[in-house]
Formats: structure tokens, C-alpha cells, sequence
């Protein structure tokens, strides 16, 4: 009863935990179960910081981001930014595979994904629209902006840079997973 | 954000991520779980790490390298993910953040920075000892 093979995933994701291990223990490599472990996550969306629907954008959109890694060739295939495509694990393993580059970032790596046969497709959900709406109900708060015009702790953008660059603290003073992370 | 990392039989390691990132970020942000050796990192003479919380934050100090870096070392994971933690906490005390480490054994461990919000980790664990999915948690530090 060996402590190995191990799969060890971060929050109670239960369903991404039992995926990896059934691959594991029909043949699949290390590889294959990280990708089909995190893949459930974007299939059932998880806490809702996994795949479509979740986390949208100053613009309302959801991107997303992903990255495989190959410990026995230091291999890495990563998506970020990856617009209106859902399996974003399965088009960074396609980076691994059949590029000799680590990271591809936005429309681009869309563009990839639609020629290694990913189908595009809205990633924005009721929920996440929803989501922003109420956000932009509340002037934009939290925000990502600082030294910038208008406030950018009261009132939404667009912003300019404020002329004379007085350090603001970040816009949100409490951190924690109430307002989202990565 | 899920980071899963596998360690299998043969001594073959791997690690991945998958995140939908920061509610409300500016268009075009990335964070870091995409970016090796921050979200995730994997080395067969080493060991694997992911990582999970304020991105923004957590791609400055590539929390996964560094921590497959103590564990081949010689370093237990509990102690390499609490390293880790324990450097990014002496530039931003107040980060949201939790990592977690495996070696070569198959030894595992987590840790998180407290925050008043966020006081333990839960992650999701299984081998043949499990000999199930199993949920464990650590108190932050």
C-alpha cells in the first residue's frame, strides 16, 4: 500500500480529484490526469473561479487561464486570457504537444485553439452577467485602477492618468476571497 | 482556480492549473496561474507545487518553483509550502494565498496566509492509503 500514486488538488473539489485518479488508474500518464482532473473543474465550474460563467471582466467578459506542466521533460503548455473557449487546460496540453513555445495570451490563443479543433462559444452565463451588472450598479467597486481620474474609489471609467501621480493605497482595502482571486 | 499536481508511480511528476482569474479585473488580465512556476511548477528529481489566490501578488514570488526548490532540498512539503508562504507575507502581510507541495514519496502538505477571512485550507487528497478522494484542511499561518 504504496503512498503512491498521488493526486493533490487545492479546495474540496472532489469530482477534479476522482477524475485524475481514475485516469491514473486506467493507464493514463501524470500528464493525462492533470488535464482531465482540472478539465471537470471547467466542465462543472466548481466554486465558480474555475470556467465559463465566473469571474467576468470590467466588460462583462470571462477569460480564462491554464497551465500544464510535464515534470519528466519540463514541458509546459499555458493559455492566458483565453477568449470564448471553455476547455482551457485541453488548449494549453495542445501548446505542450504541438508547440515548442510555454504560453499563448488572448484572441490569439483562441485563434489556436479554433485550428487545433476547439469550438468557440460565449462564455458568459446569467450568473456572470448578473454578476457585472450589480458590479456596475455599484460605481465599479472593487476595481483594479489607481493614481488615475476619476477617483477610481468612487466612480467607474473610463480613467486618465492623474496628472500629478500621488500614491493611492489599492481601491480595495480588505482582502480575502470575498472578492474574488485566481 | 483549481492546481492540481499528480505524482505517479513511475516517479513521473505533473502539475496544472485552470482559472476564470480575478472577478471584475481590467479586459486582458492575466494572473498567475497560467505562468510556470507560480501557478504550478513539476521537476521528476523534485517534486510539484500549485498555487492558488491573489495572482496579482503571488507571480512575483513563483511560489510553486521555489517550493519544489526546498523540497529537493530535502525539505518536508509541509515545511517547503510554509517557506513559501512565509516569504510573500514579509512584503504584503495581508495576501490571499495557499500552496500545495508533494515530493517524490508521494509526502504531501498545504499552507495558507491567515487572514481574518481566511483562516484554514481545505485541498482534496487520494493514493492508496485514502483509497478515496479525501478533503484535509491546514490553519493557516
Amino acid at each position: 500500500r504504496s503512498p503512491l500514486p498521488l493526486v493533490l488538488n487545492t479546495w474540496p473539489f472532489r469530482d477534479a480529484t476522482e477524475a485524475a485518479w481514475k485516469t491514473l488508474a486506467s493507464g493514463g500518464s501524470a500528464v493525462d490526469a492533470v488535464e482531465n482532473g482540472c478539465a471537470v473543474c471547467e466542465r462543472e465550474q466548481c466554486d465558480g473561479t474555475v470556467g465559463f460563467g465566473g469571474s467576468p471582466d470590467e466588460l462583462g467578459e470571462t477569460t480564462l487561464d491554464a497551465m500544464i506542466m510535464d515534470g519528466t521533460t519540463m514541458d509546459v503548455g499555458a493559455v492566458g486570457n483565453l477568449r470564448r473557449i471553455k476547455n482551457a487546460i485541453g488548449v494549453a496540453r495542445k501548446v505542450l504537444e504541438h508547440t515548442t513555445h510555454t504560453l499563448l495570451a488572448g484572441e490569439s490563443a483562441t485563434m489556436f485553439a479554433e485550428s487545433m479543433g476547439f469550438t468557440k462559444e460565449d462564455l458568459s452565463t446569467n450568473t456572470s452577467q448578473a454578476l457585472h451588472s450589480d458590479w456596475l450598479a455599484r460605481n465599479c467597486q472593487p476595481n483594479c485602477w489607481r493614481n488615475v481620474i476619476p477617483d477610481a474609489s468612487k466612480y467607474c471609467g473610463p480613467y486618465k492618468p492623474r496628472g500629478i501621480l500621488k500614491r493611492d493605497a489599492p481601491t480595495y482595502k480588505e482582502t480575502g476571497d470575498n472578492y474574488g482571486h485566481d | 482556480t483549481i492546481g492540481m499536481v499528480v505524482i505517479h508511480k513511475a516517479g513521473h511528476t505533473a502539475a496544472g492549473t485552470s482559472t476564470n482569474g480575478l472577478k471584475f479585473k481590467i479586459h486582458g488580465r492575466i494572473g498567475d496561474s497560467p505562468i510556470p512556476g507560480a501557478g504550478a511548477y513539476a521537476d521528476d528529481t523534485a517534486g510539484a507545487a500549485a498555487a492558488t489566490g491573489d495572482g496579482d501578488i503571488l507571480m512575483r514570488f513563483l511560489p510553486s518553483y521555489q517550493a519544489v526548490e526546498y523540497m529537493r532540498t530535502g525539505e518536508d512539503p509541509t515545511i517547503a509550502c510554509r517557506k513559501v508562504i512565509s516569504r510573500i507575507q514579509k512584503y504584503f502581510p495581508n495576501f490571499f494565498g495557499a500552496v500545495i507541495c508533494a515530493n517524490l514519496t508521494g509526502s504531501y502538505g498545504a499552507a495558507c496566509n491567515k487572514l481574518p477571512t481566511f483562516t484554514h485550507f481545505s485541498f482534496m487528497i487520494y493514493n492508496y492509503l485514502k483509497n478515496q478522494p479525501t478533503e484535509e484542511k491546514v490553519s493557516c499561518i
